[in-house]
């Protein structure tokens, strides 16, 4: 038997509509620590880990560890049913191949149960060890948004480069080039506002543009985004969920011939 | 030119 309870239905909504694009099917995987989703995209380029702990939800019961294929989409049109300011519990056993989501108004005068069909996904999950990055750039998520936006009418990578004074965030096309340079900002009345940049060595590393400007559907689940930077290694894009866990996308570099 | 690489070129499956 697994149920758990969240506060704000919204929250799961916000969650399913900023990953659905990238990735259409996915299984949580539910136990006593909470509820956590590893996936890859189709091209096995860039990669989904959602974690919610279980003290982040108002009630969380699993009796065992339990796994939940879902669709994405179907997920979302069900989540869509939800009021603004409803709560949501979710209940599944595993006799029944179904997840329940109740939806409660407020003033609880309005109960909306769906019933999702859950699915077998066989999916590959990859082992990602806990690494030290070379760089680590906290700041706006919207400011993060605005400027991979702004440069995917450029080109379709980016390079970022990352020193100790500032993020440069570079695009060519055949309409010209763009530069965007962000300085540590670290004086700022509210601490989401600040660009915060830890650097143990210089960093040069190119991506997709496209898979980034898909990471940043995620800007209004977080005030500040986190990118981890490392040499030839995956970026991880981090969006911190208060109180309750994160969601982060990893996204494989270009590297040169 | 630049490969793109893929993810499993980093990390391994569980």
């Amino acid at each position: 038997m697994f149920e758990a309870q969240m506060a704000q239905a919204a929250l799961l909504k916000q969650i399913i509509e900023s990953i659905r694009e990238l990735i259409t099917e996915a299984t949580f995987e539910v136990s006593g620590t909470g509820m956590m989703l590893q996936a890859m995209d189709s091209s096995h380029v860039s990669l989904v880990a959602l974690n919610l702990r279980s003290d982040g939800f108002q009630l969380f019961r699993a009796d065992r560890p339990f796994s939940m294929g879902m669709n994405l989409n179907h997920m979302a049109k069900m989540l869509k049913c939800a009021g603004k300011d409803d709560t949501l519990t979710m209940r599944a056993d595993e006799a029944n191949d179904l997840v329940t989501f109740l939806f409660e108004s407020p003033g609880n005068e309005r109960l909306a149960e769906f019933e999702l069909k859950l699915m077998d996904i066989t999916s590959e999950n990859l082992g990602i060890p806990d690494a030290e990055y070379s760089a680590t750039v906290s700041m706006p998520s919207a400011e993060f948004q605005r400027i991979v936006k702004d440069l995917g009418s450029i080109g379709d990578t980016v390079e970022i480069t990352v020193t100790k004074d500032d993020v440069r965030f570079a695009a060519s096309g055949d309409i010209g080039n763009a530069t965007i340079k962000c300085r540590q900002l670290l004086d700022t009345e509210k601490p989401e506002d600040r660009t915060l940049i830890e650097m143990v060595e210089p960093v040069n590393l190119t991506f997709a543009l496209r898979y980034l400007i898909n990471f940043s559907k995620a800007t209004s689940l977080a005030p500040s985004v986190t990118i981890k930077l490392s040499t030839e290694m995956p970026v991880v894009v981090e969006y911190k969920l208060s109180d309750i866990g994160y969601v982060r996308f990893y996204l494989a570099p270009k590297i040169e011939d | 030119s630049r490969n793109q690489w893929g993810l499993m070129d980093f990390y391994g499956c569980l």
